[in-house]
């Protein structure tokens, strides 16, 4: 799931 | 999430364990740069800033919390505990980070994703971390002999970004609109760094004997 900018990793 | 990604958290979470192992069990931080540690404490602070803004997942907020919790607790142990911070080489440690701070700081203002206040510092965390350890790698050249905990610390450290690299690799393959050139630029400059240590414990490895980095 893309996040509204974009950082779903750690 | 890929496989890839999983080992990497797992195998950053288990370089955050065997440091809080090495520094619970021996009660000391001897070889531990405190350098290292307070740039990585930035690294997550700068970078986890939508912690409470932007929920993707529990485990991606279980792990945020455990690595700044984590960080921050090192660097309080190895400033404040009156054993632990004995045992810290305050005379070996003076890499001079706040050139690396300032240089990535400034580079997060030119090169970022998003001109915002949270895509800057995102920025910022991701250049720092690929040159947080040059103060832990310092250390480890002027302290001659590493103890064991300590070096898989920095191995299994090191490790995690080679895994997230293969992440990206396989993002980048499957999924279409994939592209993360600050992390991927980044991420293989600080496995880059790790080199030479990789080589030197690897040698250590194979030859069963104490891991010497040359000075």
């Amino acid at each position: 799931r893309e996040q509204p900018h974009g950082h779903d990793e750690l | 999430m890929n496989i890839f990604r999983l080992a990497g958290d797992m195998t950053h979470l288990i370089s955050v364990l065997v440091l809080l192992l090495k520094i619970y069990a021996t009660k000391s931080c001897s070889g531990i740069s405190l350098k290292t540690q307070e740039l990585y404490a930035m690294v997550f602070l700068a970078r986890y800033l939508d912690l409470f803004s932007d929920f993707i997942s529990l485990y991606n907020t279980v792990m945020k919390l455990v690595f700044i919790g984590s960080s921050l607790a090192i660097v309080w142990c190895m400033r404040y505990h009156r054993v632990v911070r004995r045992s810290y080489d305050r005379e070996l440690d003076t890499f001079r980070y706040w050139i690396l701070v300032g240089a990535c700081f400034t580079l997060a203002l030119v090169l970022h994703e998003k001109f915002s206040f949270q895509e800057v510092f995102w920025a910022f965390s991701i250049y720092l971390e690929a040159v947080a350890i040059l103060p832990q790698l310092v250390l480890l050249q002027r302290s001659g002999n590493v103890d064991n905990l300590t070096g898989q610390y920095v191995f299994f450290l090191g490790a995690y970004r080679a895994f997230y690299i293969l992440n990206w690799i396989y993002r980048y393959l499957t999924e279409p609109r994939f592209t993360r050139w600050i992390s991927c630029v980044s991420g293989l400059v600080q496995t880059a760094l790790y080199a030479d240590f990789f080589y030197y414990y690897f040698i250590s490895w194979k030859n069963n004997a104490k891991l010497q980095l040359p000075a």
